[in-house]
């Protein structure tokens, strides 16, 4: 979807 | 090994009805603080993350850490013929293939017993940094699904505008546009039918309903939902349970 932010971009991966 | 006793099967239900359309396959950590689950939708958009403390179960026994890779599809379809108010017994041993359930109904005299087979699965595990947010609204379960289900009827977004005033949830879609504002307010006769906002600043923010429509296949656990909001983070959505938490998180969108 258009301008979806994935989640990945706010936590980060251990 | 583990072996763990819910009083009540429903419990475990409720929480896997509401997270098998979002993910597919997870894994189930046990250690002696209880039963953990963290798993990303497969656009990595959402988050789920559950916790069933061990206080919430009698009794509770984990020797050590174990990871019960499940498929959510074949867990739900043990935990059908699981009556909502059976006894459940969780067992593994330490190297686990299976998980066996064990479902006691008291009134009937009745005992049912399921081994489901268990997968390796390498899931990626993300941090989740402590957040003091901006807006925390609690609200009722029961309003907020009614305001997502009501708002996709028109669109796919919903900007949720949290302010001292109160929380407008707006949308607009081809066939035009609408809005649910919420004011603070204080139910005497029933505290879980109460609004609450507290608000450091002022939010507005953009979400996908298709997610928080998913999310809110969560409400028959809880009757209040939490709803926590900063500028430019994932979303928490969190419904409490006796001994724990189903939480989401969910990615903000920009621009049009």
């Amino acid at each position: 979807e258009q301008g979806q932010l994935e989640i990945v971009q706010f936590f980060k991966s251990l | 090994m583990l072996e763990a006793r819910l009083e009540q099967a429903q419990i475990l239900k409720k929480v896997v009805e509401a997270i098998k359309d979002l993910v597919q396959d997870c894994n189930f950590d046990c250690n002696d603080a209880g039963i953990q689950l963290q798993a990303m939708d497969n656009s990595h958009v959402a988050l789920v993350s559950m916790k069933l403390g061990s206080e919430g179960f009698s009794p509770y026994r984990c020797d050590r850490n174990i990871a019960l890779g499940i498929n959510l599809n074949s867990l739900m379809k043990v935990l059908r013929a699981a009556a909502n108010e059976d006894l459940l017994t969780l067992k593994a041993e330490d190297q686990p293939d299976s998980l066996n359930l064990l479902f006691e109904s008291s009134s009937q005299d009745r005992l049912s017993e399921y081994d489901i087979k268990l997968m390796d699965i390498d899931q990626e595990h993300l941090g989740i940094p402590d957040t003091e947010y901006a807006a925390t609204i609690t609200l009722p379960s029961a309003e907020f699904q009614r305001i997502c289900r009501d708002l996709s009827a028109l669109s796919e977004s919903v900007s949720i505008e949290a302010n001292k005033d109160g929380v407008k949830f707006a949308c607009s879609g081809d066939i035009g546009n609408g809005s649910v504002t919420l004011r603070p307010h204080t139910n005497v006769e029933d505290e879980d039918k109460s609004t609450k906002i507290e608000l450091t600043e002022p939010v507005n923010l953009t979400f996908s309903l298709k997610y928080l429509v998913n999310f809110c296949k969560a409400s028959s656990l809880s009757a209040t939902v939490r709803l926590c909001l900063s500028n430019e983070v994932p979303l928490l959505v969190e419904y409490q349970m006796g001994a724990g938490y189903l939480r989401f998180y969910l990615a903000p969108k920009i621009g049009d």
